[in-house]
């Protein structure tokens, strides 16, 4: 009972009012509360630990969503027309971080290419993916051209994010089987969370089309292929894609890459349409 | 005072109607998964569903039949207090892999009652 969604005090007045045996009673309130676990979707009573993050993105999606949310607020009005889009057609929005030590980091002639593995198996079958997006944090570069500059064009660098199908069979390559989800071209000068497109994989991998193989970004300096690899590691430290290129370990866990999906059930209304409503 | 002691002896029952009802998801140890709300309005039903049912009551019409049988044969009960109307709330909370989900849970909140 103590690990279950009934608290202890509830389950004792029951069992003590006497209006079953206490089999019985132990076997009603277990009925109880699979009926309640089932409600949420839950397998069993979550118990999360101290150390579980709760993602700054996820409270603002509920804030905009929510009866209560203040929707002209800079923060909502900055999440864009993506998650407003997605969201209408959903009613379960789910958050994931990827496996850090499934990561795979590799740095070379002025590019940085990071593996990810997210581990989507708690989606659960029924759930009907309609959307999704890979979310990863840019901070500034010091010094870079503000964004009226002349000298635009050389602080620019390109994000590419690719779904990866599998490993070359019987090739001396290592480099993984790829396919391009999302491209942009972004600004040195501004610190901001980049959302990409990766629907179409995360659809497949969900709904059993395709085995889970993870991403793999790609952020290239078009302008400074040349540049020296110092100067190249310099830059792509600035984009949040591996705990490894991130200097404040504090506050890492808030700017993680962070995968979300959009999925609808088959019950009820999206998260969008009960905010219209009201 | 025999009209106050008869009333206390039959005293007069609200008609149905939605009475306040805040859940606080602490009150059932809930706050530790749930991250958003911290509880909410749920809202409950209760009342009578006396002969003869006004309009505003909501009755459908077996509710109606059975409380005019009920008028001559007190052995049938009569309709029941019920929300008639309901709504979603979005909830934000961790599941058992420590997963943070924005849910729309539907049916939480009564938005109206009648007798059924």
């Amino acid at each position: 009972g103590a690990a279950g969604l009934i608290p202890e005090v509830g389950r004792r007045k029951f069992s003590e009012s006497g209006k079953q045996s206490p089999e019985r009673s132990e076997s009603f309130l277990n009925e109880f509360e699979l009926r309640l676990l089932k409600m949420f979707g839950l397998g069993r009573r979550p118990t999360p630990s101290k150390n579980a993050v709760v993602p700054q993105y996820m409270v603002d999606l509920y804030h905009m969503h929510s009866a209560n949310g203040d929707h002209s607020t800079k923060r909502t009005k900055s999440m864009g027309k993506h998650a407003e889009r997605a969201a209408s057609k959903a009613n379960t929005i789910r958050s994931f971080h990827h496996e850090e030590s499934m990561e795979a980091l590799a740095s070379l002639k002025g590019k940085t290419t990071q593996q990810f593995y997210f581990n989507l198996t708690s989606i659960p079958k029924e759930e009907l993916i309609t959307s999704a997006e890979l979310r990863i944090y840019r901070d500034q570069v010091i010094g870079a051209a503000p964004p009226n500059s002349s000298a635009l064009a050389g602080g620019l660098h390109r994000i590419n994010i690719y779904e990866i199908f599998g490993v070359p069979v019987g090739s001396n390559s290592t480099e993984p089987l790829v396919r391009l989800l999302d491209t942009r071209l972004v600004q040195d000068s501004l610190s901001r969370w980049e959302s990409f497109d990766v629907s179409p994989a995360v659809s497949q991998w969900t709904s059993g089309q395709g085995p889970n193989h993870g991403f793999m970004v790609e952020v290239l300096h078009p302008e400074h292929e040349e540049m020296d690899s110092e100067h190249s590691q310099r830059r792509n430290k600035h984009v949040r894609v591996s705990r490894s290129l991130h200097q404040d370990q504090d506050s890492w866990p808030q700017a993680r890459p962070l995968l979300v999906t959009y999925g609808h059930d088959g019950h009820g209304d999206s998260v969008l349409h009960t905010r219209q409503k009201r | 005072q025999a009209l106050r002691k008869q009333r206390r002896k039959h005293p007069h029952k609200a008609s149905c109607k939605r009475h306040t009802l805040y859940v606080d998801f602490s009150d059932v140890q809930w706050n530790e998964w749930i991250v958003a709300p911290a509880g909410y309005h749920a809202y409950y039903c209760q009342g009578e569903c006396p002969f003869p049912l006004p309009d505003h009551l909501n009755a459908t019409n077996h509710a109606i039949v059975q409380t005019l049988v009920n008028s001559v044969n007190p052995s049938i009960p009569r309709a029941c207090c019920v929300p008639t109307e309901l709504s979603a709330i979005s909830l934000l909370y961790l599941d058992e892999y420590e997963k943070v989900i924005l849910k729309n849970y539907q049916d939480m909140v009564v938005e109206g009652c009648g007798c059924r």
